[in-house]
């Protein structure tokens, strides 16, 4: 799936694949807004991009480069 | 640097067990090569390749569909090869990739290489976006070399290469398998039709075994030719059968008056054991979900057995055609499927049983065009899927010409 306009989804999917988000062990499975916002600030600040926690083109474009399957530890809180 | 997990040895084996085809295959290697060395330069590791049996690290390149790999690729771009952390050693590449060398199109093998080989050596990813263990490929770069950053991590795992174990380091290091090609034995040809062996494997993989190679059928083609022994270690080529038991886990393999058992793929201690209980050179084997037995084959003959208890041969073999109904003697190989149904296979050709264990009408029928996605009678005559992407396949259609009714084909196929 390509990230679209919205991308919305695909961007949280990538934040999930990579390590940046976790999915919480109990409660429901979408995530709190801070919680995306967050693992998007730790994408951001690990890829050298303006920290601004929202899913701006810059954020984008970084997610569709290429790139190595593993996951990334940049996250604090989920690489603990 | 993140340190996943370290070897507790510092020389280490390698294979490398298919190439792309967007590369000649020695600049392919070379790239591969050079991408070892971009580690044994900075930390006292030497790297060995072997062209058979074990090895360490294993290098290959598969795509959207691998039996071997829980991890598929995506296609072109986004994720472009994963690795396992110390000790497990795989490294692979999506072979859907345009994989280069010494130009900006494509994806670079050697540097993606070599952050795989950082993987399978324990780092994790940097912080660094110019480091070779960044997330993100960063193109190719004409004088590429390791950030302090991919040192400082190797090193912290394996320590610094100082000069005199530089030395030490070289005068200790094995001499290297002489190359030979990458594919030391011919390669059946699939359309062939001709099998040794058959097997329903763990997690409903078909494989299909033909001198020193294996290779798996699935609804869109055919998997890579593996050499068998880089699958299961130990193995020898040539089989006599091959059986998997969903039962216990085991896979039996058999060949002249031995016996090999392996779970998954790892063989079980005390193997391979001496057949001594029934016939060696059997023709073929299956497991019978039934009645949760496996069944060996040889010559007009077969054994009834029951893998956790002490069977009682003395009134075996017993003749073929007194349960299968209808089909030869001497198969070459045999399974039961999927679909519930039992098949023979014997030459270029096969029969299906059903439940009741008698063969359907319109058998024997041609293995090549329809389990091995041969195009009939056309003078290429390579199989379809395999390693090459299966173009416009119609499923529906390999349904219809996986006989059966093609709805209950497609279902289990698809």
């Amino acid at each position: 799936r390509t990230l679209g306009p919205s991308g919305k989804e695909e961007a949280v999917d990538y934040l999930l694949q990579y390590g940046y988000l976790q999915k919480p062990l109990e409660g429901p499975d979408d995530f709190k807004p801070e919680d995306i916002m967050e693992a998007l600030r730790a994408f951001q600040e690990a890829s050298e991009l303006p920290v601004s926690g929202e899913l701006d083109d810059a954020t984008r474009a970084r997610m569709r480069q290429p790139r190595c399957g593993l996951e990334d530890p940049f996250n604090q809180k989920t690489l603990k | 640097y993140l340190l996943l997990g370290r070897w507790r040895k510092k020389h280490l084996t390698f294979r490398i067990l298919n190439l792309p085809s967007t590369l000649p295959p020695h600049t392919a290697r070379a790239a591969l090569l050079q991408a070892f060395q971009y580690w044994s330069n900075v930390a006292p590791l030497t790297f060995r390749e072997v062209q058979a049996g074990w090895a360490d690290i294993r290098l290959s390149f598969h795509g959207r569909q691998s039996p071997y790999c829980s991890n598929s690729f995506d296609g072109p771009g986004r994720v472009l090869a994963h690795a396992d952390i110390p000790e497990l050693g795989s490294v692979h590449f999506d072979e859907d990739e345009l994989w280069t060398e010494r130009t900006y199109r494509g994806v670079n093998l050697r540097i993606i290489a070599a952050h795989e080989l950082g993987h399978a050596l324990g780092l994790g990813h940097s912080r660094y976006t110019q480091a070779l263990m960044a997330p993100v490929y960063a193109g190719y770069r004409p004088h590429f070399k390791l950030h302090p950053d991919d040192v400082a991590g190797i090193q912290a795992l394996y320590g610094k290469k100082s000069p005199e174990t530089e030395d030490e380091e070289e005068e200790m290091e094995l001499p290297t398998v002489p190359h030979v090609p990458t594919e030391p034995s011919p390669m059946p040809d699939p359309c062939s039709g001709e099998l040794d062996a058959v097997m329903l494997g763990p997690r409903g993989k078909t494989y299909a075994f033909k001198g020193n190679y294996v290779w798996t059928v699935t609804d869109s083609g055919l998997g890579p030719l593996f050499q068998v022994s880089a699958l299961w270690e130990g193995l020898p080529g040539n089989l006599d059968a091959a059986v998997y038991s969903p039962r216990t886990q085991w896979i039996h393999f058999f060949k002249g008056d031995k016996v090999w058992r392996y779970i998954n793929f790892k063989m079980s201690p005390g193997f391979p054991k001496k057949l001594n209980r029934v016939d060696p050179h059997l023709d073929a084997a299956l497991y019978w979900p039934f009645n949760k037995k496996v069944f060996l084959f040889k010559g007009s003959g077969y054994w009834q057995w029951d893998e956790l208890a002490r069977t009682d041969f003395s009134h075996y073999p017993k003749p073929i055609k007194g349960l299968f109904t209808g089909v030869p003697d001497q198969p070459s190989a045999a399974m039961g499927w999927r679909d519930g149904h039992v098949y023979f296979f014997k030459g270029k050709q096969y029969w299906r049983l059903n439940q009741q264990l008698r063969v359907e009408k319109g058998y024997p029928r041609d293995t090549a065009h329809n389990w091995m996605h041969c195009r009939p009678q056309t003078s290429d005559n390579t199989p379809l899927g395999g390693n090459t992407t299966p173009s416009g396949t119609d499923n529906s259609a390999i349904g219809t010409n996986l006989d059966t009714t093609s709805s209950a084909i497609d279902t289990t196929l698809n």
